[in-house]
């Protein structure tokens, strides 16, 4: 059950004080740049388990608008290393425009990678069940955190999307 | 079975373009810099997975000395994410001294956070057996990347070390 421990490893790893720390960049974020339409990082669940490194290439509605500032920290060896998030500046199919940070799970592109080399043990019909078992724990661990539960909005994304170019705006948007 | 996907989530999101890249790197690093004694990225794992932050805190004689320069990809949304590596030096019982980009298996912190969480459905006496598989699956697939194979070095640590100030040392020196 790759998805368990993976979903557990982006919350140990990552999430649990990337989000609280979010929560001050963002605050002093929209006092001096542009204003954030959302304080909550979006976090993007392809449900195939195919994440893009640059959302444009998905939907040219997604733009990379800037980085905020970078997070730095001791890790397991590792001197001072940096933790990033980046704001996107989104367009809707009424031309409204809506920035947020947002990413995908980057775990996701693990599962990819694995349901593609045979020594994996794990195939593709497996993909969107784990992608599904990820989502569901990862939404249970933030749930129970104080300090992450408002901090975040997963999203689903059904990218079985017979060539609709803007599905991705449209999802985080609508969301 | 968690050690598995964290050791093939070390390799796709990590490994896989981190040690090709340091190749690069180490050399140029030795030209102008101080001397590495070896150009492998010593990969510590400690068996009850307790991996500090600072490996000084473990033995005073594995001090930072400084970090290569950064790699920045464009990784699932975070625009230029941070890739960096530490060079320590590590001082013998001849006092003999020793140069090398090291840390510890950043995953392994995951599996001990785990086995701490009554959710996690993972226990301490598992965690052994767990940072185990985590060798090995992680050695196989290494093994079978031929622009990974000599790059790195898996430290094994036996960290019910008594009371020993300096088995850090010794057994990066040694190894
Ligand atoms: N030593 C070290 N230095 C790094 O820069 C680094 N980056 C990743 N890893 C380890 O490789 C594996 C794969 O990484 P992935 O990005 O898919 O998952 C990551 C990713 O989804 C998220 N995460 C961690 N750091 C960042 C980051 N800087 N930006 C975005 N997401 C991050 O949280 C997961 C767990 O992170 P770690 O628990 O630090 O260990 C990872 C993991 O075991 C690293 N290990």
């Amino acid at each position: 059950n790759v998805a368990h421990g993976l979903a557990w490893s982006f919350y140990f790893g990552y999430l649990k004080f990337v989000l609280p720390d979010l929560e001050e960049k963002v605050r002093n974020y929209n006092a001096t740049r542009v204003r954030l339409s959302s304080h909550r990082l979006h976090i993007l669940l392809p449900l195939n388990a195919a994440a893009p490194n640059k959302p444009e290439d998905e939907d040219n509605h997604v733009v990379f608008h800037e980085n905020l500032p970078e997070l730095q920290l001791n890790r397991a060896g590792v001197r001072q290393r940096s933790y990033k998030n980046s704001v996107y500046k989104i367009t809707g199919h009424n031309n409204e425009t809506y920035y947020c940070a947002l990413e995908y799970a980057t775990p996701l592109q693990t599962l990819y990678l694995m349901s593609q080399d045979r020594d994996a043990g794990f195939g593709e019909k497996e993909r969107k069940e784990q992608v599904l078992l990820f989502y569901r724990t990862l939404s249970q661990i933030l749930e129970n955190d104080l300090e992450c539960r408002n901090r975040f909005r997963l999203v689903l994304i059904n990218d079985e999307h017979t060539g609709e170019p803007h599905y991705l705006s449209r999802e985080i948007i609508q969301h």
